[in-house]
């Protein structure tokens, strides 16, 4: 079981619809795959029809509420499963903000868990910020995944996320999560903007990028109002090739290990 | 001098661009206006070619180690200056977290500047979380400016913001946020997603809504990456053209008082 954190501070890069689509489109070839809303917007749980606050979330298990295995609810899905959000989750910045261990407290957590053998990959949906829940993803993950919008503000934001990743591995407290891999979002072949963008960012990091591109396709931002991934949506739109492709890509890395 | 927070807890809405582009065009009318980025990301303060962490932030005056009416920069255009962000706004949260008074010290360094009339609009760019810094913009603030991007997760999204605010005014603490508006962003005329979205809102927000909406327009994604607002940029564009119209409403809404 690999934990992957799906993250950006930046907001409305599409962390939510690459968990959720990418997990449809592993979950397709059979591959079993979990995702973790640690978002308290909780757009990956109203993704899939849940109503954000009926189920518990991870807090209840940060709490000692429950246990983490418990709050695993199916998806519509075969092979997806979801760990749903909920408000109470905006808590936690605050309430673990003053603790010594919150850095932690959600890796001890997920290492219970990850013996249950449950799924094969979990991604995790983090808000845009760069506090407690984003952090302690990030300390907890097995790698992290950075989907970057082609564009200026996007740009600007990646040495952010990677700063904090050297920080979390350089923290001494044995986090080893590696940079798995950026993946370009929202691209617009059209536009110089994005080829700059895609340029800039695979002339710094190379090989960690994706060479999967996902272009701005209309139907990916349409799907979650009827409560589907792209899959069931719009099966042969740009967006559900582009998925799949990042897909198969995924698992050629992972495969390689 | 009017405080307005531009809110919205979900990532990546057009916060950041209407804060520079409404601010742009108003003080091409000659209104004076200053943008006081509380956003880590310091998007903002990029816009207009600054380095974030070059100056002092509003971070100085909460710490007390600078007064904030000495943190104010020029930009480029007359009439339009800004408060510049930085990294360490981030640690706010955290710092901030555990103090009993967290909710209304930014209301208290910015009473004091109320009355040095440096502008007439201070429009407060705030980054996408229910933490203590948007929070305490929203106590601080004369007005709300909700940016709503025209997609399912951003009309999800709408409840909560409007719930802080109703939650922040019925706090008890004297706190008298109005929502001025609701502007709806990246609208795509040719979906009928942007135009479920915009007629939904409108049903249960009426008048509160602009009738101006802004387009999604690619020009407005390049400008930041010149360092410029989308008047200098692409001045006629149809997202200069929308956002000007924007400013004329803004007017309209605000001569009334
Ligand atoms: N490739 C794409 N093409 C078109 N629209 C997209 C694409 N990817 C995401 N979107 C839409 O853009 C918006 C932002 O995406 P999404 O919500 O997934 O980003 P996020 O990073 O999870 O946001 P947040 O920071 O708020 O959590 C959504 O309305 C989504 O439907
Ligand atoms: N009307 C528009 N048309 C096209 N692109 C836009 C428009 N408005 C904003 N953008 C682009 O969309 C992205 C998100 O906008 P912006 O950064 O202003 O949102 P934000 O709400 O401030 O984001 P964050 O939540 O991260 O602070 C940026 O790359 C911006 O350039
Ligand atoms: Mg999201
Ligand atoms: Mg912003």
């Amino acid at each position: 079981m690999k934990f992957i954190a799906i993250a950006n501070q930046k907001g409305g890069v599409g962390k939510t619809t690459t968990a959720v689509n990418l997990g449809a489109c592993l979950a397709e070839r059979g591959v079993r795959t979990l995702i973790l809303d640690l978002d308290p917007q909780a757009n990956s749980t109203s993704s899939f029809g849940y109503t954000p606050g009926e189920h518990d979330s991870v807090y209840a298990a940060l709490t000692g509420d429950a246990d983490i295995a418990d709050l695993v609810l199916p998806t519509q899905y075969k092979n997806l499963s979801i760990i749903p959000s909920e408000q109470d989750l905006a808590g936690c910045e605050i309430e673990m903000a003053s603790e010594g261990d919150r850095l932690i407290r959600l890796k001890g957590i997920l290492e219970d868990f990850r013996h249950s053998n449950v799924a094969d990959y979990v991604f995790m949906d983090c808000p845009p910020s760069l506090g407690v829940m984003m952090t302690s993803a990030l300390a907890a993950a097995d790698e992290l995944l950075i989907p970057l919008q082609c564009e200026y503000f996007g740009l600007e934001g990646v040495a952010k996320i990677v700063d904090l990743h050297e920080q979390i591995r350089n923290s001494g407290a044995d986090l080893n999560v590696i940079l798995e891999g950026i993946v370009f979002t929202m691209a617009d072949s059209r536009t110089n903007l994005s080829t700059s963008v895609i340029n800039d960012v695979r002339g710094v990091f190379g090989d960690v990028t994706y060479q999967t591109v996902i272009p701005r396709n209309i139907s990916l931002s349409e799907a979650p109002s009827f409560s589907q991934t792209i899959l069931e949506y719009a099966p042969s739109s740009a967006g559900a090739t582009a998925y799949r492709q990042l897909a198969e890509e995924f698992l050629k890395r992972h495969a390689a290990v």
